[in-house]
């Protein structure tokens, strides 16, 4: 048996605490370490976080003293960091990591014989996908750790349907059986709590076998199709209707064919398309744009999916060959027009909607190659009468710009990652978008009673999905709230009218203090920071500035270490103070991945 | 279930009961000329069930159709099922939900259900919850025609076939032991019915509650004021 304690750094404890409201997750990472060795030690910690969660706290603990992280606005926590910079004292501590993580690292030297306690807090609302949410931990102990253990509450008022975890490092019986997961009613519980001997690779060995992804999904009862809680004033809607048809769609495939697409990024698309096709239900209608320096279509209409036109789509999907340059503008254009000619023209269904998913790995350069003059184009074209999502395949491109220009017409970007499953990675997008069952989605609330209410309007609301609208009552003291959600059916306009009697929810919600009382609070301000930050990616001048006051008031406000915003960590380094910053990585300062990109060592 | 006629020109309704076996799908109404079709399954008490005269029966399943319009509604004590053409949207009770489309409206709330077609032909449809624990009796439901003028004189079906005006008589008014049950004689369609002054209950308004309607009580499954017997009116499927 090898020593576990090699480094004379011995972690004898790693826990996570994670505890969901009503969707919220609060996730605290606590490691405590002891320094055995006879000389001072530097210790590292590690932590891989959802890029979609914010760092609300951290702690570093030496000896029973305290540094805490400051939330701070980032140019002030940038002039601090500049001048440790220039005294070579300073550490960037958070860098993307992967498709789904960012990295948090903070390494901290230890005096012979003492104790550090490393304690990390982040906070995500999670997102209802293909009927379920997900919450992603990333386990990666670097030594055997005597007590480890991740322990997740979750408590949903609505009721718990069914409750899963999964980890890829679980392939045997010994380690299964340190995991445990149970539900009923409202409340749902796993811990993991592997022993040493359960920890180690093998029965001699004195590495861990524990690296890999931890992954627990859940879903909520629907008995009604909306749910809303109100807490010290606070209110959050739920909105995910069951049982209801999909509408039919009028889908435009806007595909890059330009030479960066050679090789596997072809073959993959190809692939993606014939498995979409297989998918795609007769009472749609679709077509193929394809651009390079030109633009070639499949039709030149929209085609009903008939199994004849989808045999035929086939054959053509088979023979898309990349070459040329890429020509997005009028890729695009040509696909938009396309569908606003169909509605015009009653060809395809009177209740039916339309989509562009554009795939692309590069950026423009022929024919119109300003970005910001295809976004003008594109946003004209479009008229918001229908979502664009964009798809970007690949590291050489402008994300920023793809994102802007797929959020500014009420659809999202999402990158495709070169990597052997890029086909299953646009299938499984084309899935969440598959089934509309509402289009034209209003949630509408009584006048003059809430403020500061989050997005309440949406294209679609797709099967699998939920809404989430979060606000503030005005009067806190009102006895009844209604809200009503209209949206267009694929034969029928629906509207869901929930109300709610005020003293009966704060009777049910007594019982859920256990978890904490301001999960509402906290989560409106989540989500309305990530949708003032997703309204900044297109706004400008006075416009922009406000959005970003308004954002960088409830980061600060809310502890919420957000791309507006820097957490200061200083650390007792040989009595000079020295310091370490936490910032948000966007998705435009991706890093590709070194290979392989799990591979994690602070040293 | 029991039945109650409010009878057109009349300030007076008729009632009865039809006692038939649990599954036992009846046809409540079947206009020919809009077109609609109302039909009702019977479920029982979940006790008692080797003893069929004592055993309580109710509506348990409601169809609805409207055939010009290819559109289906299939009510039960659980859940709300839209059949539009090929296309179905399913709701629960727990939903306050309203329907629109071009041709009828359906709105959902709590525990009534209310259906209208083109030009004010309106059914209600009424959850009756008990306790869910409860070892004998069911959630059932209730079926309301509003605005029955609507519906056309050639209607047929236990409900549909006094869309048009009735004529009878009572007579012969004769207070029995219980007061509140008078005992009389009731001529109508050429028959001397024996009938029984007696109280149900309309939901239509209060559904916890209901209002008393004082009605009739024509014996032995309506024998003599419905047209035929009552297992005419069995029919095979809720559709």
């Amino acid at each position: 048996v090898l020593d576990e304690k090699a480094d004379d750094i011995e972690v004898y404890s790693t826990k996570v605490s994670c505890k969901v409201t009503s969707r919220f997750a609060h996730n605290v990472v606590t490691t405590r370490a002891v320094n055995r060795a006879d000389a001072a030690k530097e210790v590292s910690f590690d932590v891989e976080l959802p890029k979609t969660a914010f760092i609300t706290n951290f702690t570093l603990t030496i000896d029973g003293v305290t540094y805490p992280g400051n939330v701070k606005e980032k140019e002030v926590a940038k002039k601090q960091y500049e001048k440790a910079v220039s005294q070579g004292k300073t550490a960037g501590l958070v860098k993307a990591s992967g498709r789904k993580l960012e990295k948090f690292t903070v390494s901290v030297n230890v005096a012979a014989g003492s104790k550090v306690t490393f304690e990390l807090t982040y906070e995500e609302l999670l997102k209802r996908n293909k009927g379920k949410y997900e919450m992603y931990l990333k386990v990666q102990p670097k030594q055997l750790v005597k007590d480890f253990e991740i322990e997740v509450d979750i408590f949903e008022p609505q009721g718990i349907s069914m409750l899963d975890a999964q980890a890829s490092f679980i392939t045997n019986d010994l380690l299964g059986s340190a995991l445990s997961k149970s539900f009923s009613g409202k409340k749902g519980h796993v811990s993991f709590k592997p022993s040493l001997d359960q920890q180690r690779s093998c029965p001699t060995c004195g590495d861990t076998l524990l690296n890999g992804d931890f992954i627990i999904t859940y879903d909520v009862n629907r008995e009604s199709p909306a749910n809303v809680q109100i807490v010290n004033g606070y209110f959050v809607h739920f909105f995910a209707p069951q049982g209801l048809p999909v509408v039919p769609k009028n889908v435009v495939f806007v595909i890059d064919i330009s030479g960066s697409m050679y090789g596997r990024k072809i073959e993959q698309t190809r692939d993606a398309l014939l498995k979409i096709l297989e998918d795609i239900k007769e009472e749609d209608y679709l077509n193929f744009i394809l651009f390079d320096s030109d633009v070639t279509t499949w039709k030149d209409t929209l085609v009903q999916a008939t199994p004849e036109n989808i045999q035929e789509a086939r054959e053509f999907v088979k023979n898309i060959r990349d070459r040329g340059m890429t020509n997005i503008n009028d890729g695009l254009l040509t696909g938009i027009s396309m569908l606003n000619k169909a509605r015009e023209e009653h060809t395809v269904p009177e209740r039916s909607t339309s989509i562009v998913i554009m795939l692309t790995d590069g950026d423009a350069n022929v024919g119109e190659s300003r970005p910001a003059k295809i976004q003008e184009n594109v946003l004209s074209a479009i008229g918001g009468r229908f979502p664009l999502y964009n798809l970007g395949f690949g590291n050489n491109l402008n994300y920023n710009f793809l994102e802007s220009l797929a959020l500014e017409n009420d659809g999202f970007a999402r990158r495709i990652y070169e990597d052997s499953d890029a086909n299953l990675q646009l299938q499984g997008f084309y899935e969440e978008v598959a089934n509309p069952l509402l289009t034209s989605v209003e949630v509408e609330y009584p006048e003059n009673a809430i403020l500061d209410l989050t997005r309440n309007t949406y294209q679609h609301f797709y099967d699998g999905s939920e809404i989430v609208v979060a606000g503030r009552l005005v009067d806190e003291d009102m006895n009844n709230f209604k809200a009503d959600v209209k949206g267009h059916g694929a034969l029928t306009d629906l509207t869901f009218t929930e109300e709610v009697d005020l003293k009966e929810m704060e009777k049910a919600l007594q019982e859920q203090d256990y978890i904490f009382g301001s999960y509402i609070e906290r989560l409106w301000a989540y989500l309305t920071i990530e949708q003032l930050l997703d309204k900044r990616k297109n706004a400008h001048g006075s416009e922009k500035e406000n959005l970003t006051a308004q954002a960088l008031d409830l980061s600060l406000k809310y502890h919420f270490v957000t791309p507006l915003t820097s957490m200061v960590v200083t650390k007792p380094e040989d009595s000079d103070n020295q310091m370490a910053i936490a910032d948000k990585p966007g998705e435009a300062s991706y890093q590709p991945p070194s290979s392989p990109y799990y591979y994690v060592d602070g040293d | 279930p029991h039945f109650i006629i409010q009878v057109r020109g009349k300030k007076d309704a008729i009632c009865f009961n039809i006692d038939e076996e649990p599954g036992t799908v009846l046809r409540l109404i079947q206009d020919p000329i809009t077109g609609l079709t109302v039909n009702g399954q019977i479920i029982g008490d979940q006790g008692n069930s080797s003893n069929s005269k004592n055993r309580k029966t109710y509506l348990g399943k409601v169809g609805i159709v409207n055939s010009p319009m290819d559109l289906r509604i299939e009510v039960t004590t659980e859940k709300i099922t839209l059949h539009n053409g090929a296309a179905q949207s399913t709701f629960s009770w727990l939903d306050t939900v309203t329907v629109t489309s071009e041709r009828f409206s359906v709105k959902i709330n709590r525990e009534a259900m209310v259906v209208s077609f083109g030009k004010g032909i309106t059914f209600k449809v009424i959850l009756h919850q008990v306790w869910k624990k409860h070892h004998i009796h069911l959630h059932f439901l209730g079926f309301y025609v509003l605005d029955s003028d609507k519906m056309s004189t050639k209607s047929h079906g236990l409900l549909g076939q006094f869309f048009r005006p009735l004529a009878f008589q009572v007579s012969d008014l004769n207070p029995g032991n219980d007061p509140s049950k008078i005992h009389a004689t009731m001529l109508v369609k050429k028959y001397r019915l024996a009938v029984t002054r007696g109280y149900q209950k309309d939901y239509r308004k209060d559904v916890h509650n209901g209002t008393q309607v004082g009605c009739w009580f024509v014996h032995n499954n309506g024998q003599g004021v419905i047209d035929g017997v009552h297992s005419d009116y069995i029919v095979s499927d809720l559709f």
